[in-house]
């Protein structure tokens, strides 16, 4: 996948790093100390769809043999979306001062592409 | 082109260039704050008025080979701190350390409980759930292993219920912590929808051999009694696992 980097307009993932020091939830989160809220934005025209790396399903490969074949199937637009994800282990205090350690799947977007 | 602005994610919401980047990255802030806590199954996040005697934290997590102290008081936690573990976990794995509180109305020194549950880990299914206690050797003119029978009594949730027995055989060479297995009572708390759970801990053989179990109001933190326990998602076992 792309990462965003301003240069271009196409589908790409944005890195965002939060620090939970700077949003006053590291008396609550022991650790990490941030969460990378990475996020997918950009647009996704027919020929990025086409992309080997970037069809994310077999859903999105049968679409594109469509449409090189100039039988486009109806107003079919692709999506700048998580392509692959990643899991995030947390050690925080609950509501009852445990400390709860937790493995969170699908929490960190690793990569993004047109689907 | 119509389909295009009805899709949320299709081709980027465009951004209004007007807009402040500071208004944007605050309603950014606060969407990635809601998503935090929704993953945690919390309505908000908790409210830490009194922060846990450090030694109570380090000494247990120290334990769970999960963390351990720097130099400067921080805590590092070696798999945790600061970048994504990567795994691929498909099930949600909790580990939930509960540390014992005294009942005020409760004269006897021999009784603790746990709140164990709490907003953000209701369906969870037990998978084991272990007590830490910490048994202190007392100067004796006794040689060699001190042998005693620990008993661990828990009450079933609901009041006046039922009270079980976990007993066990301890020899102790030193001072030192000491588990009990305690699955089939937190399961039953889980299953109950309770959060507390009561325990009584008697010793058979203490005061005789000069071995000391640490409770609570003894003013040592730092071998307060704890409870470990490993859960998954209820609904993970039903999960449909990613092809």
């Amino acid at each position: 996948g792309l990462e965003c980097d301003g240069s271009s307009s196409l589908c790409c993932r944005q890195q965002f790093y939060i620090d939970f020091r700077l949003i006053g939830w590291n008396d609550w989160i022991i650790a990490p100390s941030g969460y990378f809220g990475n996020y997918c934005e950009g647009s996704c025209p027919a020929y990025m769809a086409g992309v080997p790396g970037s069809a994310s399903s077999f859903h999105t490969a049968v679409v594109n043999q469509y449409r090189m074949r100039g039988m486009s199937p109806g107003s079919m637009n692709s999506c700048c979306i998580p392509t692959k994800l990643s899991t995030m282990s947390m050690l925080y205090f609950d509501d009852e001062y445990n400390i709860v350690k937790r493995d969170v799947p699908n929490m960190i977007v690793d990569e993004c592409g047109c689907a | 082109d119509a389909s295009r602005d009805t899709c949320a994610s299709c081709g980027g919401a465009q951004r209004d260039p007007e807009e402040p980047e500071s208004r944007l990255s605050g309603d950014f802030l606060e969407a990635v704050k809601r998503h935090i806590l929704s993953r945690l199954q919390m309505r908000e996040r908790p409210n830490i008025t009194h922060p846990l005697p450090k030694a109570a934290m380090v000494t247990a997590l120290r334990k769970l080979h999960a963390g351990k102290l720097l130099e400067d008081g921080r805590l590092e936690i070696p798999e945790l701190d600061g970048h994504p573990t990567g795994n691929q976990v498909l099930e949600e794995n909790s580990e939930i350390i509960s540390f014992a509180e005294k009942d005020d109305l409760v004269t006897s020194k021999s009784s603790l409980f746990f709140l164990i549950s709490s907003e953000g880990n209701q369906n969870l299914e037990v998978v084991q759930a272990t007590l830490w206690l910490y048994f202190k050797l007392l100067p004796s003119e006794l040689r060699g292993r001190r042998k005693v029978t620990v008993k661990v009594y828990y009450q079933e949730p609901g009041l006046g219920s039922r009270w079980n027995l976990v007993e066990r055989r301890v020899e102790l060479k030193r001072s030192g912590w000491h588990t009990f297995g305690l699955t089939d009572a937190v399961r039953l708390v889980f299953q109950k929808g309770d959060r507390r759970q009561n325990l009584d801990v008697r010793c058979e053989g203490c005061e005789a051999e000069g071995v000391l179990p640490v409770l609570l109001g003894l003013g040592d933190e730092s071998h307060r009694p704890f409870l470990v326990v490993q859960a998954r998602q209820a609904d993970a076992k039903h999960r449909i696992r990613k092809r």
